[in-house]
Parts: C-alpha cells; structure tokens; sequence
C-alpha cells in the first residue's frame, strides 16, 4: 500500500518557484540568451513572454547549434537570431494539482518540467534532482 | 522486502558502455571541445587521456565561464586554452559492481556518474534517465 501513496502526491510542495527560475524572453536574442545561460551556470532554462506565460525552453545547444557553421563556430551570428526562432516549442508541462506519478514518467526523459496555471501563466519546475531526493528518501524508509 | 532489492542490485547492467560515449581528451582545446559538445548535443562529457584513464569532465557552462569578459563573451580565447585547465576534476565515480543505492544517492547531485575498473580505465556512464526509468519500472510492479 505503502508503495503507491508516493505517486499519488501532487507536486505542488515540491516545486521549485517562478521567482527563483532563471528565465529568458521571448524576444531576446541568442547573443543574451547565452549570457544568461553563462551567468546562471544552468544548460538550459524556461522562455516567458511579458505577461510571464511559457513559450518553450532555450538550452546551450540549441544555441550553440545555431552557431555551427561549414568549418568552426560562427558566433557573431547570436545578435542577430531571436531566442523564439531556435526554442523548443512543444515541451511536455505540469500542472500544480498535476500527480507525483506523471512527473516522475515525464522527467525521465526531460531533465525539468515546466508548471503552469490554467491560463499558461509560469508556476516554477520540478527538476530530477528534487524526484530524485523524494525517490531515494522514500526508499529508505 | 522487495524495497531492498532494487537498492542492492549492482549497476552493471544498466550503464552506457564506453564505446557509446561521447568524450574528449585532457590536451584537446576548448574550441575542440566546444565543437564535440555542439555536435554531440550534450551538456557534458567525460574527459580521459589517451590510456582511456578518466581525467575528470568538461561541460558548456565550465568552456562558456571561460569566455566570460568584461562587457561581452569572448571567444577568441577558446583555442588557447586546455581542457584540462578548466575541466572539473575532483567527480564522484563507481565501480561495476557498486549497488544501485550508491549511484542513486550520487545522482542526485551529478547528471551522470563515470564508471571506471581498479587501474582508473573508463567503463561507461550511468544516467539519471536510466535510473529514473527503472524506478518508474520498479514504482509500477
Ligand atoms: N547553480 C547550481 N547549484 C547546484 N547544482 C547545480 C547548479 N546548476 C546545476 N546544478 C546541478 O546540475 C544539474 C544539471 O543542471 P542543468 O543546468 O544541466 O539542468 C537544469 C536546468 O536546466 C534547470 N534548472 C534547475 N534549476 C533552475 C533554476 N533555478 N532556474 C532555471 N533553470 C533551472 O533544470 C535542470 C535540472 O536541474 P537539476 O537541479 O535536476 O540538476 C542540476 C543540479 O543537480
Ligand atoms: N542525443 C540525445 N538523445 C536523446 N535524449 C537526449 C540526447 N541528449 C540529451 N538527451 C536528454 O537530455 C538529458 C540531458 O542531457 P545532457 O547532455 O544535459 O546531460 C547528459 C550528458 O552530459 C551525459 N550523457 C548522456 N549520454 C551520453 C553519451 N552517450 N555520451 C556522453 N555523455 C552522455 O549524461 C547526462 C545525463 O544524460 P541523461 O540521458 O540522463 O539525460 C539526457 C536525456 O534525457
């Protein structure tokens, strides 16, 4: 019995915030998308518009793959490339009231997971690290 | 009982051989390995020396900090620098016959873990993805 409660939980308590996401917009270009994903250290983070609804996520390799050109890496090309015409648009999302068990399906092959409100508003993530940590207390009970 | 035995289990079966991972070498440049991650699509990859000894791992973020100027990013500086002067060397690693419960607990903090025989040759890797779907697995009996 004991085994199903973990799966059951909804996620809303383990949830890392919006204010506490590093994030990028929408209309920014490469060249400051990288700057952001150099400052924060993360390799890729959510992409927000201004009213802070989810749009997609922008990682380091999509950028630097935007960068590849025929013999070395073109990086004076980032300026002039908008974040939206490289993102991952059709990203899996949570929702807060959303089970333990479906982010736990969904990040095995995402290493984080957007939530979102009914509206697409931006809610925070849920990362592997914390599914992890719950995983590894909840077994050694 | 059954909770205990996937804690147990060794990891050897469920790692990421050595032939099927991407890596780079100590005295490689960072232009070079920059290009091996942009193409490879990872965010990481293993560092080994041409023994196949591990050395210690290179990410984007640690080849990106290295360009990091005053005003912009600079990447003229690429090629003149060593992987093994910014690779992080001081990782965690596992022994093939190290018990599921060990990576588990590193994995928490580590994306992957290398796996490496007595003499320091590298094995493979194990990845969160791979655990987190044998729990799934284990979650659902
Ligand atoms: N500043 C830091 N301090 C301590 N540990 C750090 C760290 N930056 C990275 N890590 C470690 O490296 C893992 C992979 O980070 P990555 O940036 O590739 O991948 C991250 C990143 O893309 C995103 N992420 C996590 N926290 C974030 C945040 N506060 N803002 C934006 N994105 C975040 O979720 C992915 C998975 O994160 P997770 O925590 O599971 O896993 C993290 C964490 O274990
Ligand atoms: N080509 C691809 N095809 C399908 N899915 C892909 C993929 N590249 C990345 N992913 C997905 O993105 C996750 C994070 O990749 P990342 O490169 O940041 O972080 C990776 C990378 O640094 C390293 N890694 C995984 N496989 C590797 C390989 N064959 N060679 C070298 N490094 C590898 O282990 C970390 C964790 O890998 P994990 O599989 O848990 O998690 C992967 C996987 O779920």
């Amino acid at each position: 019995l004991q085994v199903y409660s973990i799966l059951k939980n909804d996620i809303r308590d383990i949830i890392i915030p919006s204010d506490k996401v590093a994030n990028v917009l929408v209309g920014n270009n490469l060249e400051h998308a990288l700057l952001v994903l150099t400052k924060s250290g993360y390799t890729a983070v959510p992409v927000l518009d201004t009213d802070y609804k989810l749009h997609g996520l922008i990682s380091t390799p999509l950028i630097l793959d935007a960068t590849l050109g025929l013999e070395r890496i073109e990086f004076e090309n980032l300026e002039h490339i908008k974040v939206e015409e490289v993102m991952h648009r059709d990203i899996p999302y949570l929702k807060l009231d959303d089970p333990f068990e479906r982010a736990l399906n969904l990040l095995i092959n995402n290493p984080f997971l957007c939530v979102v409100d009914d509206d697409f508003h931006f809610e925070g993530i849920l990362t592997r690290r914390v599914i992890l940590k719950k995983l590894a207390a909840f077994l050694h009970q």
